[in-house]
């Protein structure tokens, strides 16, 4: 892993420089308030903003992940991410940690001036923060390291802010590519007391923004929402199950309603086989019409080739109709 | 809207996430405007109604009825746009997704 720290960066939206709270922001759930701000970015038609790091591509999809509640060992506080509902379809973009760091600066107030209370924010000369990202082990699995950084908090940051990000794309590329999606983040600071647990306004959280190649598929509003989401479930079938049903309803329809060839337009005597890769071809007697039709199509390309150069839409004079109905 | 004219073109449609029994989980937005397609394509059609030359001749020839059976042309969707839509996945984390041909801009016979 890389051994830089990140600069400060707040989620989008967040406080910038300038715009220091005394106290901690009363956010019930910094995820969602997060969320809500990149829902509000795209909805407004605006362009959606840039996921942290060099990820410049947006995609479609932004996932929020909050850790799960669990203990830990003492002096390492290790919050734990179920990531399972990433889909195989979601090429992931950008991925990135967000933690809270508020808790290391100390608020000194100042009640002496005459005006009321002012505050002043002093920073410890000198923070390193450890971040680790493990594998959480499963049934049969070990855990592994899938890598660390060491984050210098310092005085040289004069606009330091609460919220920080780590960017974990690469890690985050092989916990998918090896299905380990259950990951773990460890924080501790060295040569100080132990990272305690923050509230859970406070927690850590991770940030996926991902380009989901299914979303274009039929049904994706629904097959997204599969799983617990009972009264959908109720009322349609899984996604899955009723792709199946309905192509093999569609195979019982093609063999079962056979249509005259007066009604179904195709060519009489002709027989379709499909072929994987050329798709739907004729037999033979198709093919025996092919140089008829090739010779009648040539004899009118030229004809037609003036007309078609003037507009791409046909067009149709009341004669040419008439012509048809009596035909 | 029946009483608007019966051709092709795009009507009304608010749709509720609770009246379909999904704000359970859906957080954002309540409900959207979705549009829907409704009318008739029938011959001739109009150029307003951007037929497709598929449609033009499908209506033709049942205008003709040299082939019993053929339906006129259907009112379909033509353009449309996506929706950002916020939600929660199975494991209660949020998600934001942005589903394409969601609303319906315009409607044609196709």
């Amino acid at each position: 892993g890389a051994v830089r720290g990140s600069r400060a960066r707040p989620p989008a939206g967040e406080d910038g420089p300038g715009q220091r709270r005394p106290e901690r922001p009363a956010a019930a759930d910094r995820v969602a308030e997060h969320m809500l701000r990149l829902y509000e970015q795209y909805r407004g038609g605006r362009d959606p903003p840039a996921p942290p790091g060099p990820w410049l591509r947006r995609g479609n999809t932004v996932r929020g992940f909050r850790p799960l509640p669990a203990g830990s060992p003492k002096g390492q506080e290790m919050y734990i991410f179920n990531l399972t509902s990433l889909t195989e379809s979601e090429n992931v973009l950008s991925a990135s940690v967000y933690y809270y760091i508020g808790d290391l600066l100390h608020v000194k107030w100042n009640c002496s001036q005459p005006s009321g209370c002012s505050h002043h924010w002093h920073r410890k000369p000198e923070i390193q923060i450890r971040l680790s990202v493990w594998t959480f082990p499963s049934a049969g699995n070990l855990t592994r390291s899938l890598g660390h950084f060491l984050i210098n908090v310092s005085s040289a940051y004069q606009d330091i802010l609460s919220w920080q990000w780590k960017d974990i794309t690469q890690l985050l590329h092989e916990a998918k590519q090896n299905n380990e999606l259950l990951i773990s983040v460890k924080m501790d600071l060295t040569g100080h007391p132990p990272w305690e647990r923050a509230s859970s306004s406070y927690e850590p959280y991770i940030l996926i923004y991902a380009n989901d190649s299914a979303i274009s598929e039929p049904e994706s509003v629904v097959s997204t929402l599969r799983g617990h989401h009972h009264p959908l479930a109720r009322v349609l079938p899984k996604p899955e199950g009723h792709r199946r049903s309905s192509v093999d309803n569609r195979r019982r329809k093609r063999s079962a309603n056979v249509l005259l060839p007066l009604q179904n337009n195709e060519l009489p005597g002709a027989k379709y086989q499909y072929g994987e890769e050329q798709g739907w071809e004729g037999t033979k007697p198709y093919k025996t019409f092919q140089p008829q039709l090739a010779d009648r199509a040539r004899s009118k390309k030229k004809q037609r080739k003036s007309h078609l150069q003037k507009t791409q839409t046909l067009q149709f004079d009341e004669q040419t109709l008439k012509k048809a109905r009596r035909k | 809207q029946w009483n608007e004219p019966r051709n092709c073109a795009r009507r009304y449609l608010k749709v509720d996430f609770a009246d379909i029994g999904w704000s359970e989980w859906i957080i954002s937005p309540k409900s959207f405007d979705a549009y829907y397609c409704s009318g008739e394509c029938q011959f001739p059609i109009p150029k307003a109604m951007k037929p497709s030359n598929h449609a033009t001749i499908q209506s033709i020839v049942r205008a003709v009825g040299v082939v019993p059976g053929i339906p006129e042309p259907c009112c379909v969707p033509d353009k449309m746009s996506s929706l950002s839509i916020l939600f929660f996945d199975e494991n209660k984390n949020v998600v934001l997704k942005v589903y394409p041909n969601m609303t319906v801009e315009s409607c044609a016979c196709r």
